[in-house]
């Protein structure tokens, strides 16, 4: 059987991308004194059998895209997840006007793997 | 567009909650950043993010304790009436900050009172005369809001020359606060002593009438950290 797939450049392979999160956006400005938004990034990209080292895959990923390669219909491919994200600081007004720093883990998407 | 406002509320209140707010914040009358928060959140933000070691984000680098979430709260204590001169009294006030929005499952690691004066007084005091701090904790409040005499002393201790900022470890009580869920609040005192004319001393006094206010930084660890390092 025959998978109909786009052709794989190394443009669509998973990987991380460019995203801004402004605060403002999402109407978050009033309370969060800074930063004032920041790079967070997501994954998106293919997981194309055969795997290679480069896509951060786990044995399991390496059998799904195997299987997947057998059968499209019934196996899908890997997903295209963050494995490193970092941590960053928010400086912001809490319920009672107070002012808090606070260091939240998992904001920045730093690697991206297929899962 | 009624669907799609609704599930835009529920996923900012479940992003709200996991940041650990309980709705999102409308600050009033958003006080001033303080300059220790601006001077840790900046060091954080210039810190490269691909170090080969990755950043301990339970850990405050700065106090050299474990901890995710600082925060500065403002006193909300009112001065109290001197009352009858017992030495030359210059200032009593009631310290009272409001810890109710840690969480249950915050741990305090670290509590810093500072107390700030416009400025130093190294100018005023003369040989011989020195500043007295106390602070202490009461056991119990009247219904007029003035402690009652039974009270527990926490700090005590005398300065030739009162400095612009003060600081005070008081860990142990904010833990006692939180552990007992019963905050009665602190209350300051600062007397002078040692000089021979009345007047000389009223003198003195006055330079306390430089006190600006008091601020209780407070370090704690929550459980997605606590978590995070015993998986570690």
């Amino acid at each position: 059987r025959s998978a109909q797939h786009p052709p794989i450049t190394l443009s669509n392979l998973c990987r991380p991308r460019r995203l801004y999160i402004s605060f403002s956006d999402v109407g978050w400005e009033n309370w969060i004194i800074a930063p004032q938004g920041y790079l967070a990034n997501y994954c998106l990209g293919e997981c194309p059998f055969p795997l290679t080292a480069e896509l951060n895959s786990t044995n399991h990923a390496i059998l799904q895209t195997m299987v997947h390669s057998l059968d499209p219909q019934g196996t899908p491919q890997p997903c295209c997840v963050p494995v490193r994200l970092s941590p960053i600081s928010i400086l912001y007004y809490d319920n009672s006007d107070n002012v808090v720093l606070r260091h939240y883990a998992d904001m920045v998407v730093d690697e991206c793997g297929c899962r | 567009s009624s669907a799609l406002a609704l599930e835009l509320s529920l996923q900012e209140s479940l992003l709200l909650k996991s940041l650990g707010l309980s709705a999102k914040p409308s600050p009033k009358t958003p006080i001033p950043v303080p300059p220790v928060l601006w001077r840790i959140f900046q060091r954080r933000k210039t810190q490269p993010s691909m170090n080969k070691e990755p950043v301990d984000a339970c850990r405050v680098e700065e106090f050299d304790v474990p901890g995710d979430i600082i925060r500065v709260f403002t006193d909300q204590g009112h001065f109290i009436p001197k009352g009858q001169p017992q030495g030359q009294l210059c200032l009593r006030k009631r310290l009272y900050f409001n810890l109710s929005m840690l969480e249950e499952d915050e741990n305090v690691t670290m509590a810093q009172l500072e107390i700030k004066f416009h400025h130093n007084s190294y100018h005023t005091s003369s040989q011989g005369q020195i500043f007295e701090l106390r602070l202490s904790q009461p056991s119990q409040v009247s219904l007029q809001g003035m402690p009652e005499p039974r009270q527990k002393l926490l700090v005590e201790q005398s300065f030739a020359q009162l400095h612009k900022s003060l600081l005070f470890n008081l860990s142990m009580v904010a833990r006692d606060w939180r552990m007992h869920n019963r905050n009665l609040g602190l209350v300051l005192e600062v007397a002078v002593s040692g000089g021979d004319e009345v007047n000389e001393l009223q003198g003195l006094c006055t330079s306390i009438d430089s006190f600006l206010d008091t601020s209780l930084l407070v370090v704690t660890l929550s459980q997605q950290c606590q978590v995070s390092r015993r998986r570690r």
